[in-house]
């Protein structure tokens, strides 16, 4: 049956679809069937890049794989009550469908607090939440004392996987595994992101979630987005000659890209 | 009566809560009386900032600038038919209140669609919207021709808009000005990076909006943040010796912010 894998963070523009459209592009080249569920129904990041991925191979004549893509649409709301029942209904029966026919399904949430998000959160089997080297970011997991470092307050998003969390073993009764991963890194040391890191290892044990290695901020990360292709596209950009494929920057994006899906730890047989 | 500044953008993380709390220490040195209205219930980054603000305050006996902040609860919603009544009264009430007690009233909206962020984009005198240099980004806007360069569709931010123009007419008479600032520019300069801008200049005239100069990626524009302090905050920094404020990269932000804002052309008074 399919690995879920659900990118969240409440915060906006942490790099959740980025992420996600890397790590779905990254499993398909490696031959396995992915499936992509956007709950994002106004932006539709994910969905339109796999469009504009048809797009290109349709326009260019390439040989791409691509994933099967549903979008579901949420019902913002303020308390959990307000799940109906018909939207919980809408997003079981897409995954069960999913199931059979996925090795992973990746669902991309908001930068908001939806129901059909929390019950995503409650259904992962990996949730990967990427996050900026800023205390803006951090605040949604918790607030750290200035003073001694420890852990003064959870917030908002940390309160969300917990109760998904609670949902999930009461349901499900496996554990979910909570990766952290630190996007749009400088390539420069400062105090500001040595805090942060240190900030996140501290609060790991506590909120229960692991840090893995961060992703750099790096233009092919998003210049390839108008054409549905990612760095881990090398036939295709080698057939467009599109970007510099040789510069060490892609190179880069390769590796680090590859490693994250290492670090995923899904179980997907590798050669 | 204070003039209405509204941090707008559909997209999270483009950056409306870090330039509405740098444009609000700016102007709070400038002598001026600041309100802001935080309309992000959830996140309230710009209600803790200047929480934090008070707090270094009263515990390093700083003499600090501070404005007057609100905060009002949205309720999510997919119709805008779905406001109701007291909400509106809620925020129209707030409006009318700090009139006359601020110069200039900032609100900051959530990373989503809301039925007061709405209502605070019909009331706005200047509207900011960051973005990143990301055609991700850019698609909250609307989408171009990759062959032509041409705007093929509008999008839903562009629409929100647009929808709040009319009811500004319909009510004020009065015209808003829409500003749209690159947010979190690298310091090198690239084909993407020169694409956006490029499509951003080619819709600039369709959509309505007029495009300032850039704000560049700085750590120094979020170490500061759990502090409550911005490199506007010269004297604090100095008296705090908290961070490396004869830098190039700290001389280069304040000269940023200053520009940012005399291009809002804020109707206060400059020297
Ligand atoms: N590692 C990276 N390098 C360069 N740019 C990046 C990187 N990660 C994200 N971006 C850019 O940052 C912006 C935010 O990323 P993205 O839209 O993926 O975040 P998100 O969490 O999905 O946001 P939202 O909450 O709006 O759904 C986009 O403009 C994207 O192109
Ligand atoms: N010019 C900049 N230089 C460095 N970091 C920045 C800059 N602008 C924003 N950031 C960082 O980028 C992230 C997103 O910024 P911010 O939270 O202000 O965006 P937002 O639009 O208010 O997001 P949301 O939609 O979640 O409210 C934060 O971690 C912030 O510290
Ligand atoms: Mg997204
Ligand atoms: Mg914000």
């Amino acid at each position: 049956p399919a690995h879920l894998l659900v990118c969240g963070n409440e915060k906006g523009g942490s790099g959740k679809s980025t992420l996600g459209l890397h790590i779905a592009t990254a499993l398909l080249n490696k031959g396995l069937r992915v499936g992509v569920i956007d709950l994002d129904i106004r932006q539709q990041t994910m969905a339109r890049f796999f469009a504009y991925r048809a797009q290109t191979a349709s326009i260019k004549s390439l040989d791409l794989a691509h994933p099967r893509v549903e979008t579901l649409a949420p019902v913002r709301r303020d308390r959990v009550s307000d799940v109906t029942h018909e939207e919980r209904c809408a997003l079981f029966r897409l995954l069960l469908d999913m199931r059979n026919d996925c090795d992973v399904v990746i669902v991309d949430t908001p930068g908001a607090s939806t129901n059909l998000s929390d019950i995503a959160h409650s259904q992962a089997d990996t949730l990967i939440t990427p996050m900026n080297d800023s205390f803006v970011d951090f605040d949604v997991l918790g607030r750290i004392d200035p003073v001694d470092g420890t852990l003064k307050n959870t917030s908002q998003y940390a309160h969300t996987v917990r109760q998904a969390r609670r949902e999930r073993r009461r349901l499900k009764g496996t554990v979910l595994d909570w990766v952290v991963v630190r996007n749009r890194q400088s390539a420069f040391s400062s105090r500001n992101e040595r805090k942060v890191d240190d900030g996140l290892r501290r609060v790991s044990m506590q909120l229960g979630f692991r840090l893995v290695d961060g992703i750099a901020e790096r233009v092919v990360y998003r210049e390839l987005f108008p054409l549905g292709l990612t760095v881990m596209d090398a036939e295709a950009l080698y057939a467009l000659d599109v970007c510099q494929r040789s510069s060490p920057s892609h190179k880069a994006a390769c590796r680090e890209i590859d490693r994250l899906v290492r670090m995923l730890r899904l179980p997907i047989d590798d050669e």
